[in-house]
């Protein structure tokens, strides 16, 4: 069951270029059956060191080198992803390093290596194949040594030395949970290979790449994609859908965290929530509706795996609401038996408007100051400027509208508002609040007369629900 | 929805994250545009990959390859102004209106729906017990006055809210129905009056239900859209 693309890394939307002209890719086969099929192809290969694979024709080109090739560049493509031979790319090692193809050309004490086809100033028996890769000055294990590559120096005094290159196990460690861990293991505490996050095969998973972007799931490797205890991933081994990967911990849970790990830790608060709220820390114990929260040292009604002391980052206090486990927003297993998990939303939302500094009449018509951010603190765009928003409101037609300062061109009962200088967010209300005493008029007021014509139209057939219901 | 029962409502459809789980409600107001509340969502500039809104089915867990079920992502996401507590969905592509899928009407710009005007909640969320989450419940609401809802709520509900009358018998909105929508009957039509916004206690007996009032939106609603 194990894919041939194990052996790779991608990136995706990016080309390799090789910048000399004397040097060629291989040439572009169409209509390969998928990117298996063409990592199969240059697996085997010794001159074949990464590829190209056009997800749109099913093309393939398989490359002679990779990105840490001299002369070579990497590109963002839009229709191109690049697989490199991981041997080729990783900076650690697995095992005892006799795979690895990286550039490390220092010995642990920093001496430069000779370069393997040199015979001086150490004399040796090597000859550099593309089997052995013994290539350039870079460490290498030709022979399977404990201690991992290593090369002959270029001082005298020392004829060779390991060239300290850290096994992938040991290169990145664990924090907490491992929901950060960014490392390169890709094998399970059993030992087994792990399966691939962009492949559904042997374990069909919900957890597409794509679609869990901060997760970080590249290639095959351990991951904690669901706030389980460790870092894990899928096997290749079909009979075993999933395992924990045995990864070093950066330290005791309660042992006072350096200050690379209090970076790590999101910004705690007590009365609101930020993002999802993984950082809420505040003593909310019912959810919105008011169902008292289920402690989390308590398996009953509900039984569950967020264990406080597995989960010592994450504040799994009495029957608080929390987020361990990477959801919407803080939440908590109920003490109703019929309802398992329900979110406290409740907690309000911390905001992150910007903090106003003038105040507006009305709907600000009238408006003629200069601030010029949006609510969420994103720069207005220039109301003359045509990108990144075309503008319905120029200054040709609204003398008010100066430079890139909130404005009101379309009474916008909302307030003054700007185009914004954020592609991907048109135009957003400014930092400005309407000033204090200053009503709006009410709408309750005797109702006007509707007239409807195509929406809200439904069928009504009260026996066919209850016939598809049974 | 407590206190309802399994039923029709092509206009409203399921927020699901990224694991395919339903999440809040919300409201088809046009082909490609869905309108739910704010507190369904993390952030305010893009919305998180892998979102999707699905429409067409009564079930929470529809089977696969159910054949009126349309699933699709959420491409962008625009938070309301400020206190509206809504959020503007933009579909990947216009959904495909049918039996089973329809948009819902919006209000005339600052138009308040009278009191006694019958209304309806629709959603997948909790039903403590009084029905079968599995499907999608709706319940009938009768709109109240602001000032009559006030007496109650102590003078907290604003003019860009609206309530529906306390019953004696728990029925309302409950966990998982956040975002989607209150319905009324106008004109043969129905219209989208309000939004289920995350309250305090899930139908509490005796006690109105508070909704953001869409009417006040509108204007912002069509902005949006236009821009």
């Amino acid at each position: 069951q194990r894919s041939q693309l194990n052996d790779f890394q991608v990136l995706r939307g990016t080309e390799l270029q090789h910048l000399l002209h004397a040097r060629e890719p291989g040439t572009w086969q169409e209509n390969v059956t998928n990117v298996e099929e063409c990592a199969g192809q240059c697996g085997p290969l010794l001159d074949c060191r990464a590829f190209h694979y056009n997800v749109s024709t099913h093309g393939c080109q398989l490359l002679p080198w990779t990105q840490y090739s001299l002369h070579t560049r990497l590109r963002r493509s839009g229709h191109c992803d690049l697989f490199q031979k991981k041997d080729y790319v990783r900076n650690c090692i697995m095992d005892n390093g006799a795979r690895y193809r990286g550039t490390v050309a220092t010995t642990t004490d920093g001496l430069p290596c000779q370069h393997w086809r040199h015979k001086f100033p150490v004399d040796h028996k090597y000859t550099p194949t593309l089997r052995n890769g013994l290539e350039e000055n870079f460490c290498r294990n030709p022979e399977g040594d404990a201690r991992g590559p290593w090369c002959y120096t270029t001082d005298p005094v020392r004829r060779f030395q390991s060239c300290g290159i850290k096994s992938c196990r040991e290169a990145a460690c664990v924090w907490c949970n491992g929901e950060d861990y960014r490392g390169l293991v890709d094998r399970t505490e059993s030992g087994r290979e792990c399966q691939r996050w962009d492949l559904q095969h042997p374990h069909p998973h919900p957890f597409e790449p794509s679609k869990f972007l901060d997760k970080s799931l590249d290639d095959n490797y351990c991951r904690n994609p669901d706030s389980s205890e460790r870092p894990w991933c899928y096997t290749t081994d079909p009979q075993v859908e999933r395992e924990f990967c045995d990864l070093l911990s950066c330290g005791v849970p309660g042992f006072p965290l350096g200050p690379e790990a209090q970076s790590r830790q999101e910004a705690t608060t007590l009365n609101c929530f930020g993002g999802k709220g993984e950082g809420y820390r505040g003593t909310a114990n019912t959810t919105t509706a008011g169902v008292p929260c289920q402690r989390w040292d308590a398996q009953s009604p509900h039984q569950h795996r967020f264990v406080p002391e597995k989960y010592a980052c994450k504040d799994l206090r009495e029957n608080f609401c929390r987020n361990p486990d990477g959801s919407e927003a803080p939440w908590c297993f109920t003490s109703r038996a019929g309802m398992r998990k329900a979110f406290c939303y409740q907690v309000p939302r911390c905001t992150d408007d910007v903090r106003p500094l003038e105040c507006y009449h009305g709907a600000g018509e009238q408006y003629r100051g200069s601030v010029s951010k949006t609510r969420k603190g994103v720069l207005c765009q220039p109301w003359s400027a045509k990108t990144p928003h075309k503008p319905q409101f120029t200054p040709a037609q609204h003398t008010e509208l100066e430079a890139n300062y909130c404005r009101n061109p379309d009474r916008d009962r909302h307030g003054p508002w700007c185009y914004t200088t954020d592609p991907g967010t048109p135009f957003d209300y400014c930092a400005l609040p309407r000033c204090a005493h200053d009503q709006p008029p009410s709408i309750l007021e005797p109702p006007d007369q509707v007239l409807f014509e195509e929406c809200g139209l439904r069928l009504d057939r009260p026996n066919y629900w209850r016939s598809k219901m049974r | 929805v407590v206190g309802g029962q399994p039923g029709n409502s092509p206009w409203t459809v399921s927020l699901r994250n990224r694991k395919g789980q339903h999440l809040c409600g919300g409201s088809l107001v046009k082909e490609q545009w869905v309108l739910t509340a704010r507190q369904c969502f993390t952030a305010c500039h893009a919305p998180p990959p892998g979102y999707e809104v699905w429409l067409g089915t009564m079930f929470q867990s529809p089977q696969p390859g159910e054949p009126d079920l349309q699933r699709i992502p959420v491409a962008r996401m625009v938070c309301g102004p400020p206190r509206s507590q809504l959020v503007l969905l933009k579909l990947e592509r216009p959904a495909a209106l049918n039996q089973r899928v329809a948009l819902i009407c919006l209000p005339p710009e600052r138009y308040v729906v009278p009191a006694g005007t019958k209304c309806e909640i629709a959603g997948w969320g909790e039903t403590l017990g009084t029905g079968d989450s599995r499907v999608l419940n709706v319940a009938l609401l009768r709109v109240i006055s602001n000032s009559e809802c006030n007496v109650k709520q102590r003078g907290r509900v604003q003019e860009n809210e609206l309530c529906t009358q306390s019953l004696m018998v728990p029925v309302g909105a409950c966990e998982g129905d956040y975002g989607g929508p209150l319905s009324c009957f106008t004109h043969d039509c129905w219209v989208l009056e309000g939004i289920i916004i995350p309250n305090r206690v899930c139908a509490r007996p005796g006690w109105p239900a508070v909704f953001t009032r869409i009417s006040m939106f509108v204007d912002w609603i069509h902005k949006v859209i236009q821009l």
